[in-house]
């Protein structure tokens, strides 16, 4: 059996809205670890991964391992209909084809109950070995949420270019080019609005603006995101929770 | 001319 309890509906209500346009189903692997899961969108090109530790759950109980296969459009319609404050706790069997959402306003002492049918989802899964990156950065969310959408309006294709003490965002289009640049700086009263770049090598990399714009919705998890990077490699973009995070890997673009 | 990537082309498939 599964009993997984949120102390705020409001989180599990943002990780799934920063992916959900991105995949559309997605099999939530629950296990005494907490709940994992992995897809990957259409085209192959996006990944997203997901784990939510122990920690960061009031509650938490997983009997054995259990796989709920949810829409995620059809999951957030019922999410929506708690409350951020509300206490939130899944409920599942251990072979379940419906899983019961529970939101609680203990202020109130309102319980509202849904149960969501589960799917029988078939999908591949992407073996992501111990990638090995040349440059790190992190940086506020927010700023590169804002990166992306200005440059997105240039081009469909974004440049990012990380040297020792540079970060260029760079994108060039029909109506004209753009380019943000940034420098790695330490702000000791307000430590996520630091900007840290590490790296081993310069790299240069150019990413579809259309999934960083999918990617960037993680934003609302995380104040600070982290990215790394590798030539000739998918990116791994990073937003923190609580304990675990949400991860994003996209392959880039290449010159013919 | 650019060329998307996809994932199947870096990591290995289960």
């Amino acid at each position: 059996m599964l009993e997984a309890k949120f102390t705020e509906a409001g989180l599990f209500k943002r990780i799934i809205d920063s992916f959900r346009d991105c995949v559309q189903l997605i099999n939530f692997n629950c296990s005494e670890k907490g709940i994992a899961a992995q897809a990957v969108d259409d085209s192959r090109v996006l990944l997203v991964s997901l784990s939510i530790n122990v920690e960061a759950f009031e509650e938490f109980r997983a009997d054995r391992n259990i796989v709920l296969g949810c829409d995620l459009t059809n999951l957030s319609k019922i999410l929506r209909c708690g409350n951020n404050s509300d206490n939130l706790t899944l409920i599942a069997e251990d072979s379940p084809d419906s899983i019961l959402i529970l939101f609680e306003d203990t202020k109130r002492d309102r319980v509202s109950e849904y149960s969501l049918k589960l799917m029988e989802i078939e999908t591949d899964f992407l073996e992501i070995s111990d990638m090995k990156y040349e440059s790190y950065i992190t940086m506020p969310s927010a700023d590169f949420a804002k990166t992306v959408r200005d440059l997105s309006q240039l081009s469909d294709s974004i440049n990012i270019l990380v040297t020792k003490d540079t970060i260029k965002f760079a994108a060039e289009g029909d109506i004209g080019s753009g380019s943000i640049v940034v420098k790695p700086f330490t702000d000791l009263d307000h430590p996520e609005n630091s900007i840290k770049v590490t790296i081993e090598k310069p790299v240069d990399l150019r990413f579809g603006a259309k999934y960083l714009n999918d990617i960037i919705k993680g934003a609302s998890l995380s104040d600070t995101i982290t990215i790394k990077l590798s030539e000739e490699a998918p990116a791994l973009f990073q937003f923190d929770i609580s304990s675990g995070n949400l991860q994003f890997y996209l392959a880039p673009k290449f010159d013919e | 001319k650019e060329n998307q990537s996809t994932l199947n082309m870096f990591f290995k498939v289960k």
